[in-house]
């Protein structure tokens, strides 16, 4: 619908369920998507930053969602 | 967890940019 894929829709909802100001880091990502590898899930996150659905926040590991506040 | 002001600012600015991004990606 959004012209995500499934992997990707995915990762941008975990993203989106994280309301921690610093968001939500590739390491917690990776427990709650085991069946996901950190390289696929790395890469999907920066393909959602350059979309804009996502930003990095504390550093280039954590990360938020543009459209959940 | 509480987030220094300058923490708050780099968060805000990089929001803003990716929502830039976001609406440049939707005007294509």
């Amino acid at each position: 619908v959004n012209g995500l894929s499934a992997n990707q829709n995915q990762v941008l909802s975990l993203i989106k369920s994280c309301h921690d100001p610093q968001g939500i880091s590739t390491q917690d990502l990776k427990q709650k998507l085991n069946s996901m590898s950190v390289a696929v899930i790395r890469q999907i996150v920066d393909f959602l930053s350059n979309e804009g659905h996502i930003f990095s926040t504390i550093d280039e590991d954590h990360f938020r969602s543009t459209d959940n506040e | 967890v509480s987030l220094t002001p300058e923490q708050q600012r780099r968060i805000e600015e990089n929001r803003q940019r990716a929502l830039a991004r976001r609406a440049e990606k939707l005007a294509h």
